[in-house]
């Protein structure tokens, strides 16, 4: 499972302070599909970087799988991302200079899969969100729905327990949206992974077991859902 | 008036070719709200900068309130979109070292407003789309919708006749879109801006004149809308 204890991360600006999150607590079971919703700047993106352990909470502790993230160092947090954590992110961060099918490999290289093995399984994952064509264009050359999704295949591709999505369906389509969300839904109930998404997208929400509502930093409160 | 006519996308993908726009024809009056629908991976940004002269057509003419841009070269195209034509990209493109009020700050350098003016001018806008206290955040502090939100309001500042939006509400929760839609019909009702948003959001599609649905490079199909 997953706890967050009285989570706090305040950005420091100049004389003044962002309160980004405040005071959080909260658990997920393993194999919970969990829905962060909230107004733009509400901390949806900041509580998801410090689970993935990509940004350090000022107070509060973390827990993931029964490991404390919250006090590793940054060689023990990179090491845990690679093995356990897939992250999908809000602006995609993909490598400018590789190719749709060599930003998915990146990932299989800490697998140490031969080259032809990283291929298929990125190009497959491709194919999967629907790049099939796209597999040689570099981000430059692509739609920024196309350039989401191959951030969402980088994240899919090492076989993640945990996934960790910042807005998946911003830059699509409902059609292609609704293809990705199946896609993790399936992700979810096949393969038991523990899913977390940030989304503005309600369509999402519906699918998800436990719905977290923020607002300035705080949890407005949590719904759950009888699926 | 806005003409396009004929207008063709090609781009070199090693040996082969992706046509992102083919044969596209369509007519838009001054002060029309145009919605391009379709999805990911349609042509619809590609028909943007084409339309903004960011892309050059390889086939076909497009005419702005009566000039031929598609004659221009690199400067007349510079000076026309200074001075005609609001941009909101896709992926923000906000420079990274400056702050919201510097960023918004930038196309009113070339009108020569003195500083104090123009610094009203920004943050005047910024406070209009709910960026008061982080006018002087950079952009790496901002989230993903605050970002958004500064690159719709450095497209507005100059005042401009034409804004070509590339899904404008993306990162943004369904209260502070609906505000962004807001702004857009209000400057296209009241001041009488021609407005073309290529957007997902069918949210923004009911207060549009008219639809264009694209696929594939293509229009499928125009709807006016009776407002
Ligand atoms: N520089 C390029 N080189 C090759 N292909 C490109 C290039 N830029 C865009 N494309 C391709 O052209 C097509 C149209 O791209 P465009 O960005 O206009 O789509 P879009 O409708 O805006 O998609 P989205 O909704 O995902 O933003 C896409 O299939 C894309 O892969
Ligand atoms: N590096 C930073 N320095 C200062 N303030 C920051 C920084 N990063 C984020 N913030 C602020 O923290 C708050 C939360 O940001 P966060 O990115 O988590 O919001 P969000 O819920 O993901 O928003 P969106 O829906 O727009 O993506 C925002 O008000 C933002 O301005
Ligand atoms: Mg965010
Ligand atoms: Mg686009």
């Amino acid at each position: 499972e997953i706890l967050i204890q009285n989570v706090t991360k305040i950005y420091p600006m100049g004389e003044s302070k962002v309160y980004a999150l405040r005071d959080i607590s909260l658990s997920i079971k393993q194999g919970e599909f969990v829905c962060l919703l909230g107004p733009s700047g509400s901390g949806k993106s900041t509580l998801l970087y410090v689970i993935g352990g990509l940004e350090e909470a000022n107070e509060g502790r973390v827990d993931i799988f029964g490991e404390r993230i919250t006090d590793y160092d940054q060689n023990q947090l990179s090491l845990f991302r690679r093995n356990y954590i897939g992250f999908v992110f809000q602006s995609f961060n993909l490598f400018t200079r590789h190719t749709a099918s060599e930003n998915v490999q990146i990932p299989l290289f800490f697998a140490r899969r031969d080259k032809r093995t990283r291929k298929e399984q990125a190009d497959g994952l491709l194919e999967l969100v629907g790049l099939k064509d796209r597999i040689l264009h570099k981000p430059g050359e692509l739609s920024g729905g196309q350039q989401q999704r191959v951030s969402i295949a980088r994240a899919l591709v090492s076989d993640p327990p945990l996934i960790l999505a910042d807005e998946p369906t911003g830059n699509l389509d409902s059609k292609t949206g609704k293809e990705i969300i199946e896609l993790f839904v399936n992700l979810n109930k096949d393969n038991g992974k523990t899913i977390i998404i940030a989304t503005h997208d309600k369509a999402v929400a519906q699918f998800a077991h436990k719905i977290v509502y923020l607002r300035d930093g705080c949890i407005q409160n949590v719904e759950e859902n009888k699926i």
